[in-house]
């Protein structure tokens, strides 16, 4: 059985794509991992951020999966020039899926369902969000067994992490998934912004065990590897936030018990 | 008639807030208007950065008024410690006021009728909205006369701008409401990123007179402004980006014929 993990975060550009992208990426490259990367979020920039690896064409879009005209997500998923690392794109009509999804019974459970049979198939299944607690974020937090929360380092990102904590409590009292907070990941770090950097910590500081150790920095290499379609260890492996990043992928195969 | 302008794009964390915040404050303090900032996300993000110029608690909620049970946007309206700004903050239910919203006829038009008599008593109102095209920022451009597109540099947001585009065509064929598009404010921009920059711009070219000339820079003053929770040009009128955001006050007054 997958184990799956969901990265969410309410508040935009926080760099949930930019996790979800170089976290699925690298449990494939250094972990030995069969990784399935499914983008819930209607602007398609996980497609986007591998379009360089992405092979194949989808059969069918996401939004016909979730509402249950194919049976199995991994019909539509697309194989990637990176061994083991195989993509579900979201398509642009999601906006529009939603609306749709929300008049039907169990309208929470369709990701989880539609990854039914793709959970035997994979090691690891990493869920992209997009910045909203709407119904494709609850439908990711059902299916998922753990909760990656990014933040960046300004008091506005801070102040969205209680919501999400909320929404969490709230599907296992309401549905009773219990899902577990893999933890917090601090990105942008910047260390000359002291003032903002202290601020932040000290709002974290509640959540102290789940912030993770590693921080990942701001760095343009991420934004290259984006406009080059491919994660950063193919990009640059050796600049600060490739090095982060592998770090990621180590702390969360930690947390997650993962093999 | 107030002007309303709409700072809206798809794409999250690109400077919506920090761009409404900023603008709402300059043009009361530079260009002696009287302005109402309106809050349509529900993150309530606005209220954090002005957190401490504002004055007075809300009578009720934005979803309250929208839905009907205010007539008047300016009933909640809060007074800040800037001569001439007013605030109408969010509030943390609206995004299940949305879910009620879409049952409702001229379900598109409701901030456009609650703003119907503040219209008359504001030179300039700014709208900030969520990072998606659903109901609040289609009720943000239903209302508006401008819209304004922050985009940072990255290729991820570029790729949003032309669906913020779409939906504004789609708006003015459907319900006969024709918003003009005051621009696209270049936001985060850092000389040093020059391959991102050139791809950004290679694609902004496309919508070249739309551009605004000016472009803001990335300023940890801004995230430390939000921290403090007071405008640029309180925290620090000299700084790069409270002169970058000086400019496009006198560029929105310009484009938009106000006074
Ligand atoms: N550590 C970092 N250093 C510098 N830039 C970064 C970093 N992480 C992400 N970025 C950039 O910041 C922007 C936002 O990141 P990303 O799109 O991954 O965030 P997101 O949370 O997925 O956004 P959205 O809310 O729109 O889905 C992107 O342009 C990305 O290249
Ligand atoms: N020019 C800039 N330089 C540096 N930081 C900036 C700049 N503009 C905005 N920021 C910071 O980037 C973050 C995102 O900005 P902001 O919250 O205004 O974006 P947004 O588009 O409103 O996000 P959301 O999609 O969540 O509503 C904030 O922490 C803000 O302080
Ligand atoms: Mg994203
Ligand atoms: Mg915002």
């Amino acid at each position: 059985q997958a184990t799956v993990v969901a990265v969410c975060a309410q508040k935009g550009g926080v760099g949930k794509t930019t996790t979800a992208v170089n976290l699925a990426a690298g449990l494939a490259m250094y972990g030995g991992a069969k990784v399935l990367l499914v983008d819930m979020d209607g602007q398609g920039h996980c497609a986007t951020a591998l379009q360089a690896e992405l092979r194949g064409a989808a059969a069918d879009s996401l939004g016909a999966v979730l509402l249950g005209r194919r049976r199995d997500l991994q019909e539509i998923a697309l194989r990637t020039a990176i061994d083991g690392l195989w993509v579900v794109p979201s398509d642009k009509d999601l906006g529009a899926t939603e609306g749709v999804m929300s008049g039907r019974i169990g309208k929470e459970m369709l990701l989880r369902s539609a990854l039914k049979v793709a959970r035997t198939h994979y090691d690891v299944i990493v869920v992209d969000c997009p910045p909203n607690l709407g119904s494709l974020t609850v439908n990711a937090l059902v299916a998922a067994d753990w909760l990656l929360v990014p933040c960046d380092m300004s008091v506005l990102s801070v102040e969205g992490v209680d919501d999400i904590f909320d929404a969490v409590d709230h599907i296992g009292e309401t549905m009773g998934h219990h899902l577990a907070v893999l933890g917090i990941l601090r990105t942008r770090y910047d260390a000359r912004n002291q003032k903002v950097n202290e601020a932040v910590e000290a709002s974290l500081a509640r959540y102290e065990h789940y912030v993770l150790p590693v921080r990942v920095p701001v760095n343009t290499a991420l934004a290259q590897a984006q406009l080059a379609g491919t994660p950063i260890f193919k990009y640059d492996a050796e600049c600060r936030s490739a090095v982060a990043y592998r770090e990621v992928v180590e702390e969360v195969t930690r947390r997650a018990q993962m093999r």
